[in-house]
């Protein structure tokens, strides 16, 4: 069974990985991704031995083989229909972010409550009037909800998303969320990233 | 010295404790902390020694110290200025993030190049044009640049950014960026977020 330490960091082997792809690299030795990653060689070939990743003494890893088996248990081999609550400045900036789109991930919906919004398309999906949910949930087999509402309504928007039959939710908003056992929530926290660079800042 | 992955849970840490705080915790047991943070007791104790912070045994630790200790760690006691170059979506999402003004992180400056969002007011900070970043970034003594435009113009936005005496980049570009040695660089990918909500998705 794989660490929480080690999970965690797995999105960051596939970004590095696909990074690696795209300069044209073939195989990568654990020393390199190391650097990639800010982490030791060591680390690297733990990490990987954990799930079932070896890599070619003296040579390093298949790049390809590597990012394919990552992503697969990442489950980005598996198409996701996600749908985003909160058409404001966040959401429309996530809806319109193509990168998601590639990585199993499909944007099938959106809603708002605003009547101004309802109704307006971005990134050729409609907005939807908040009404509207559960039917589209059910509808389009949607398993993600990205709730981007201000913190007020977050948790009511959450618990319609569940009882609509949504499974992961991704929640931007500045609150405490609860969900049930089966329901899975990331809550996502821009803030972490600005205080690393803070804390680099002050340390240089 | 710290770890690399204890400097990386720190952000972590502060908000954990930041919510202890808002619920009236004076104490806290490495037990619950490490509930919180979905980390062992040993490793948080191992985490919190690394950098001086010492327990009380068999109680815990006092939330208020571990919280202003870290925040000085984190240099959250620092008041650092701040500019979002591309007031687009996604910065202005962030211009209007209440939070990060708690943090010691102000915003004072906000560019574009646009002509119909220069001039315009997002929480109380007008936008200025691209073509006075220089002169401003010295006026308002700004020494974190945020971008927030598309990859393109990243790599020169930074530039601009840093020739102008800008010490911390906070990228959300999906573009590879590259900086002096006496910068440093945050790449905020919101990827791995959501990689990370499919991993628990796939696994549950
Ligand atoms: N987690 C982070 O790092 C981070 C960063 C920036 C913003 N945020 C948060 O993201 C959220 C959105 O920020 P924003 O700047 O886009 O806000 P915004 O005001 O521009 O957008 C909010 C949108 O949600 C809609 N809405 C409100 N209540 C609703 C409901 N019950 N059902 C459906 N739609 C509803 C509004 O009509 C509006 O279009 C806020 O909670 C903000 O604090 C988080
Ligand atoms: N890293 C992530 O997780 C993440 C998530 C969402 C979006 N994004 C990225 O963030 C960026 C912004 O996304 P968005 O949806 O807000 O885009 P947007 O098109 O709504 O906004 C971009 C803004 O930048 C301005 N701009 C362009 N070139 C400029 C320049 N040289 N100088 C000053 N201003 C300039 C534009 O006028 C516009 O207002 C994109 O690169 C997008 O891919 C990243």
């Amino acid at each position: 069974s794989i660490s929480k330490a080690t999970i965690d960091r797995l999105p960051l082997y596939f970004r590095a990985l696909r990074n690696a792809q795209e300069e044209g690299l073939d195989i990568i030795s654990s020393d390199e991704l190391g650097r990639r990653l800010s982490i030791t060689p060591e680390q690297i070939r733990k990490d990987l031995t954990s799930f079932g990743q070896f890599g070619k003494k003296g040579v390093g890893y298949y790049v390809n083989e590597l990012k394919k088996n990552v992503s697969n248990i990442l489950g980005l081999d598996n198409h996701w229909n996600m749908a985003i609550v909160g058409v404001g400045h966040l959401g429309a900036a996530l809806a319109n972010y193509q990168n998601l789109g590639m990585l199993g991930f499909q944007l099938v919906a959106l809603f708002d409550r605003k009547p101004e919004v309802i109704g307006t398309t971005v990134n050729h999906v409609q907005v939807e009037d908040m009404e509207r949910v559960s039917e589209i949930v059910h509808e389009r087999n949607i398993k993600i909800g990205v709730i981007t509402v201000p913190a007020a309504f977050a948790q009511d928007v959450a618990d319609r998303l569940i009882s609509a039959g949504v499974k992961g939710i991704w929640n931007f908003a500045p609150a405490k969320m609860c969900v049930p056992d089966d329901v899975c929530i990331v809550n996502e926290d821009i803030f972490t990233g600005l205080s690393t660079l803070s804390y680099h800042m002050v340390h240089m």
